[in-house]
C-alpha cells in the first residue's frame, strides 16, 4: 500500500500543506529571485540547511556561472495624442536607454510579417507590438524576438503587449536575446490594455509619441549553484531518478508560482519517502537549478558535468508549469516506457490524477530527454497560470495549499515507484 | 546488469505490470 501511504500522508495526514508552508515562509522571507541577485544567493543558501535539517542525504552545491542583469528605474510615458504613463517591465538582457531616454514616435503592428510590411516606415521609431495572445509558446517569441525583428528594419526600441492569457493592466516581463549584426535596442513590456489602445489610436490615424526611459544594465556572469538533495538508492545507487524545479525567478512579485511551487512540490516528494521510511532502489536526486528564466543556464551546466552517466538515469521529473490542480504528467520516450507510466499513474485512482500526455515541458529536463533519457513533467490545471507568470502577481496569493499537497502526492508516487522497480524505464 | 533494456517482451511487460500494482 505505498502510493495509498504516499497520498495519504501528502494529502490527508500531518504533511498536509508542508510543501506551501515552507513556501511561504522562503519566499516572503527572500522575495523574487533573479538570476545574478543577492536574493537568489540568499535563498540557495537557506535551502542548502533546509535540506540538509531534513535529513537528506548528499546535500551539497553545484557551482554554476549565471547571467547578471539589473533592471533599474524604468518608465515610459505617451506624450502625443495624450499624456499617459504607461506600466511597462524591461525584459530580461535588455540594454538601457541613455540617461534621458528615446523620445520617438510608435509604429504599431499586430505581427512580424506587419512589421516587414511596414519596414519602411519604421526608422527611428519605436515598435509598439500588439501580437494577439495565441499561446504562450506561440506568442511569447515576440518577447524573444520582438527587439531583434525591430532593430533590422531600424527601430530605436520596442514595446511589447505583454505575454498574458489575462490582464488587469499588469506588464509581464521575460528573457529576450539580441542577436549578432543586430544593433541592441532597449525594449520592454507593456499592459495588454496599453498595447490595444495605442493600436486603436494607430487605426484612427493619430500620430503616437512615447519618451522611454530604461536604466537596465548587464553584468559580468556571477556564481551561483544548483542545489542538490538525494535520498540513496538501496540497490542501484548510481542509477537515478531525478526530481526538479527551479528556485530562481524574475524580480517582480515573489516567484511563488513559477517556479517556487514546482520546486518545493520536489523537495515534499523527497520528505514524503523520507517521513514513511522508504528507500528506493535506485537514488531519487533532487535537484533546484538556477538561472531557467535566462534559458536554463544552471541546468545546462549540470549536463555538460553529468551527461557521461546519462545511461544511469532512469527519469528525469520537471515542474515549471504551476501546481494548481493536476491532471497527470506528460511524458517523453519510448512506448514501451510510455505504456508503464500508465501503469505507474493508475496508482493514483485515489486522486483520479491518472492521465498521461504527450509532450514533456522544462526547459532544464530537455537536455536529457535530447539525449534519449525519459522525462516527465507535471501536467496541471492552466487556466490562470499566464496571467500570473511573469508579474508583480506571482504571489502566495496565487498558490493553493490544498492543490500543492495533491501536486506533491503525484511527484512523489511517480518519482518513489519508477527508482523502486527492478528495471529502469526502457529507452527504445 | 544491464541498466536500461532497450526492449521489453510482452511477459516482461506482464511482470512490470505486476510489480507496479503491488504498490497500490
Amino acid at each position: 500500500d505505498i502510493a495509498k501511504a504516499i497520498i495519504d500522508l501528502a494529502v490527508y495526514g500531518k504533511s498536509q500543506n508542508r510543501s506551501y508552508d515552507r513556501l511561504g515562509l522562503l519566499v516572503d522571507t527572500v522575495g523574487p529571485r533573479l538570476s545574478g541577485s543577492k536574493n537568489l544567493e540568499n535563498a540557495i543558501q537557506i535551502m542548502y540547511q533546509n535540506l540538509q535539517q531534513n535529513g537528506l542525504e548528499n546535500v551539497h552545491l553545484e557551482p554554476v556561472k549565471i547571467p547578471h542583469w539589473e533592471r533599474g528605474e524604468e518608465s515610459a510615458m505617451m506624450l502625443v495624442p495624450r499624456v499617459h504613463k504607461m506600466a511597462i517591465l524591461g525584459l530580461g538582457s535588455s540594454i538601457g536607454t541613455p540617461p534621458e531616454g528615446i523620445m520617438a514616435e510608435a509604429l504599431v503592428v499586430t505581427s512580424f510579417d506587419e512589421l516587414r510590411r511596414k519596414a519602411p516606415e519604421a526608422r527611428g521609431k519605436i515598435v509598439v507590438y500588439n501580437q494577439p495572445y495565441i499561446s504562450y509558446p506561440v506568442t511569447v517569441q515576440y518577447r524573444v524576438r520582438g527587439a531583434v525583428e525591430a532593430a533590422k528594419v531600424g527601430a530605436v526600441a520596442s514595446l511589447i503587449r505583454s505575454v498574458a492569457s489575462f490582464s488587469i493592466y499588469s506588464p509581464h516581463t521575460g528573457f529576450q536575446e539580441y542577436q549578432d549584426g543586430v544593433p541592441k535596442i532597449p525594449t520592454a513590456c507593456i499592459t495588454v490594455e496599453d498595447a490595444e489602445m495605442i493600436a486603436r489610436m494607430a487605426s484612427r490615424g493619430n500620430r503616437i509619441v512615447i519618451h522611454l526611459k530604461m536604466d537596465a544594465k548587464n553584468y559580468p556572469d556571477t556564481s551561483s549553484f544548483n542545489t542538490v538533495a538525494e535520498i540513496t538508492g538501496s540497490k542501484y545507487p548510481e542509477q537515478v531518478v531525478l526530481v526538479s524545479g527551479h528556485l530562481d525567478s524574475w524580480d517582480v512579485g515573489q516567484g511563488a508560482m513559477d517556479d517556487g511551487g514546482g520546486a518545493f512540490i520536489s523537495w515534499e516528494a523527497l520528505s514524503l519517502i523520507k517521513d514513511l521510511g522508504l528507500r528506493p532502489k535506485r537514488t531519487v536526486r533532487l535537484v533546484l537549478w538556477t538561472a531557467e528564466e535566462q534559458g536554463g543556464i544552471g541546468a545546462s551546466q549540470y549536463f555538460q558535468l553529468h551527461k557521461v552517466n546519462s545511461s544511469n538515469y532512469s527519469l528525469v521529473m520537471e515542474s515549471d508549469s504551476g501546481t494548481f490542480l493536476p491532471t497527470g504528467i506528460q511524458f517523453s520516450g519510448s512506448e514501451k516506457a510510455r505504456a508503464i507510466m500508465k501503469e505507474v499513474m493508475s496508482l493514483l485512482k485515489p486522486l483520479n490524477i491518472t492521465q498521461v500526455f504527450s509532450g514533456t515541458e522544462g526547459t532544464d529536463i530537455n537536455f536529457w530527454i535530447q539525449a534519449g533519457v525519459p522525462g516527465a513533467s507535471l501536467c496541471d490545471d492552466l487556466s490562470t497560470y499566464f496571467a500570473f507568470h511573469h508579474s508583480h502577481g506571482d504571489t502566495m496569493t496565487v498558490m493553493d495549499p490544498k492543490k500543492m499537497n495533491i501536486a506533491a502526492a503525484v511527484w512523489a508516487v511517480v518519482s518513489y515507484v519508477v527508482a523502486d522497480m527492478e528495471e529502469m524505464l526502457p529507452r527504445t | 546488469k544491464a541498466i536500461f533494456k532497450d526492449d521489453i517482451s510482452q511477459e516482461t511487460f506482464q511482470k512490470i505490470k505486476e510489480e507496479i500494482a503491488s504498490y497500490g
